[in-house]
């Protein structure tokens, strides 16, 4: 454990946290891409099955176990409970579009050709594209809440800490995961254009962030 | 055979 592993860690943690509170608090799930929520959940699902198999540590399981309840606490809120207030026509990725392809890719590009190790590949896989339906549905609509474009900004930390927190530990352990590593890097490049627009418009600005 | 590390990261 390192600071940038702990950091990014807390960062998709309040990540999280802020997307929950915000739906749970405004009683409504408008602007937020229900799509991308089901792919986390999954993400979540297909990584953590090795809570039954390996004990890494107490703050490694109660973290996961965190992450899924909320996961699905989301995918519960957007779906039944506030479902009223979904615009499912703004969320219009085709989501086979990227289940299929990271499926496909799971299969060919892994460490062990073992059922574990395949569906902890498909997370990996899956959580660098599971994004894109939220970033589609504002490119869609051409605005977003700011309070949604904090979760997303919190997101992107997590996953640029996570870089830096692999750049320590190759230099102080020798620790390199090719699968996790280039996955993450592409996963972080998807942030960009919108840490562009969050610097620029959301901070600067106040309220909605609107698309050019 | 692989012997795969233990994945400590979340």
């Amino acid at each position: 454990m390192n600071i940038f592993r702990l950091l990014g860690d807390m960062c998709h943690l309040v990540a999280i946290i802020i997307l929950f509170l915000k739906i749970w608090r405004s009683k409504s799930c408008a602007g937020i891409s229900g799509k991308s929520q089901v792919l986390f959940a999954l993400v979540f699902t297909t990584r953590y099955l090795d809570l039954f198999t390996s004990f890494i540590s107490v703050y490694n399981t109660v973290m996961k176990v965190v992450f899924l309840v909320l996961a699905y606490a989301t995918v519960y809120l957007i779906y039944l409970r506030f479902r009223s207030t979904y615009n499912s026509e703004s969320d219009s990725f085709r989501v086979e579009f990227l289940l299929v392809p990271v499926a496909g890719l799971s299969f060919l590009e892994n460490y062990a050709f073992a059922p574990l190790e395949i569906l902890w590949t498909f997370s990996i896989y899956l959580e660098s594209v599971a994004i894109l339906p939220q970033l589609f549905m504002i490119t869609k609509t051409g605005e977003a809440e700011s309070i949604t474009t904090h979760y997303l900004f919190f997101l992107g930390l997590y996953r640029a800490l996570y870089l830096a927190n692999w750049v320590w530990r190759y230099h102080t352990e020798g620790f390199f995961d090719q699968i996790a590593v280039v996955s993450g890097v592409v996963q972080t490049i998807f942030y960009c254009d919108f840490f562009y627009l969050y610097f620029t418009k959301v901070l600067r600005g106040s309220g909605k962030m609107t698309l050019p | 055979q692989i012997i795969l590390k233990k994945k400590d990261e979340l």
